[in-house]
């Protein structure tokens, strides 16, 4: 009910604000109702401010920024009410190199409650699996899981 | 790890039976454009019970059938398996390995299993309420998705914080 | 008028066709009108099927195969009528490797013609540039030109 | 080629004059993610008449003005120059190189010029108008914007047509 949804909601702003300054290394972040007298109802406003700029609408964040606050949210929201296991779709795809590393350093903090699978193209992130699937069409339209190479150590 | 093995038969591109077996926290998927790693992503979906055509991106639901290609036929059904570790008892059952199971054949007819024991989908998704699991948005985040709660209206992004609560 | 549009409508096809089996090395494309007898008002429906899959909705396309795809619509549009420059942010990040250099290679095919502009974090296309520019923001929130990193030969 | 060069000052996070000159036919722009690349090719479509502030990520037009950081103030004005080689004639007025600016100020005043003489944004559209560089969906594809031709719908998808014929 109203109570069980504001308790929730206050904590995921936390989580959220902690994980976007650990991910941008700073800045800020704010996650309001539009109407406070209404939590069951009200729209859900988000503000997100990187280290250095000032707070602008969401829309004028590049690409790369608006996928980073979408991870500190996603995974804000996921601190609250996590599941047993989480599978991230190429979320890497517009990080640069140094955002990618911010943000498999941030799975350490889940890994031990979570299984992860990571569907990427990106070096880095294949490299910080435990495990690594290929998949493979050399018979056209037909998958097949083709290699399993498991990392030492 | 809590999804032990996977197996995928006729779902998608997965023409052929293929079994995943998972031993780590952290497993990459890797593989060009098309080769079906999403489509992966989709099977953990689907088994779990997903409802929406629409989130799996086909048109109905026969989609999700493999359809074929020039040097093999249609399958006539589709079906994933997934085995968990319950040795939490995550799932409010007295078994420390749990086998979901469903399938649709190109009739329509559609099964779900616990444990070999066929079950319906209401009764899956009673299992898997207060596990995270029956939610698809926390469990998987989808390519090209991720942007979604940002560019959507203040009264679209309820859904995400409500499923929480 | 509608003979105008129905003859570059016609065209734009063909171009679509040979970029699309350009870039995926085989398969079919079809672009139609939805209602052929209201050149001016019809929709407009587009099929594409890779090589060695059947032709399914675009929706069932994977990431990289719909951008493959978007790459060689715009293209066989271009093709009809170019213009001198063109700018392309960031159309190579859905793209596997084989992928990215398939489509490095289409460039060669209007670069005679055409400037090129190609925002991007990928290896690959930064090798392809005669000209690399560096943008940073070593003050916050301020973009400056850092380098320009000019290639021999 | 064609665009020769392009000073941005005050436009966005071009909190300084920037001077790009372009010497080859295919140039890189690389940098982390919010450094300012795609703002660079918002001021390309900007100074070329661009009317919607959507499609240059804003709410208003004011929003590409420079805004400040906590070190530096706003600015006054967001201005773009760009210099272009006509030697082919590409563009129908008696010059080898034309250059256009744009330039507007907080309180909403625009101001459009050509080789330095003060004219009008429909002027700038006339003038571009069978060069194929008024109509940004040739000449710009814009991050995470591809997808659209093919997830929208079939009458949605007409105005690319349209402008090719
Ligand atoms: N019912 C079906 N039968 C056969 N093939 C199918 C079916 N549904 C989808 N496919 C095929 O699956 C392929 C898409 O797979 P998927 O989306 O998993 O690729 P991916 O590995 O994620 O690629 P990317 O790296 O580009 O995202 C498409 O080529 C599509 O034609
Ligand atoms: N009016 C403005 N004043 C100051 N800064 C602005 C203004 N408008 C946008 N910005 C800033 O510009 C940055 C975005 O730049 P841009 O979109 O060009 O990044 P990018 O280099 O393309 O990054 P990515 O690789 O992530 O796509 C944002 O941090 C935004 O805050
Ligand atoms: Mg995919
Ligand atoms: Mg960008």
């Amino acid at each position: 009910s109203e109570k069980i949804f504001m308790e929730s909601f206050i904590k995921i702003g936390e989580n959220f604000r902690i994980i976007f300054q650990k991910l941008f290394k700073g800045g800020d972040v704010s996650l309001k109702l539009t109407d406070e007298t209404k939590p069951l109802e009200s729209g859900i406003e988000i503000q997100a401010q990187p280290p250095g700029k000032r707070a602008r609408s969401l829309r004028l964040l590049s690409g790369g920024e608006k996928a980073l606050t979408a991870i500190a949210l996603m995974f804000g929201v996921y601190m609250v009410k996590s599941s047993p296991f989480c599978v991230l779709d190429e979320i890497d795809a517009p990080l640069d190199d140094q955002n990618v590393g911010r943000f498999l350093t941030l799975l350490d903090d889940f890994r031990e409650k979570t299984q992860f699978v990571l569907i990427t193209h990106n070096k880095k992130t294949m490299s910080k699996a435990d495990t690594l699937f290929g998949i493979t069409m050399d018979e056209p339209g037909i998958s097949r899981l083709l290699s399993v190479e498991l990392k030492a150590g | 790890m809590f999804i032990k093995e996977l197996e995928i038969t006729g779902f998608k591109s997965f023409g052929e039976k293929t079994h995943v077996v998972f031993n780590s926290n952290i497993t990459g998927v890797v593989g060009p454009n098309g080769c079906g790693k999403s489509n992966i992503l989709d099977a953990l979906k689907w088994v779990l019970g997903e409802k929406s055509v629409k989130s799996m991106r086909g048109d109905k639901m026969e989609d999700v059938i493999f359809s074929g290609t020039e040097n093999k036929k249609p399958a006539g059904f589709a079906e994933v398996d997934l085995i968990l570790d319950n040795r939490s008892k995550i799932i409010n059952l007295d078994y420390d390995e749990i086998k979901i199971s469903r399938k649709l054949f190109r009739d329509g007819q559609s099964i779900f299993s616990l444990n070999d024991n066929r079950t319906s989908r209401k009764e899956i998704e009673g299992l898997l309420m207060d596990t995270g699991l029956g939610k698809a948005s926390y469990s998987f985040m989808q390519q090209g998705q991720m942007d979604m709660i940002l560019s959507s209206k203040p009264e679209d992004r309820r859904h995400i914080f409500e499923e929480a609560a």
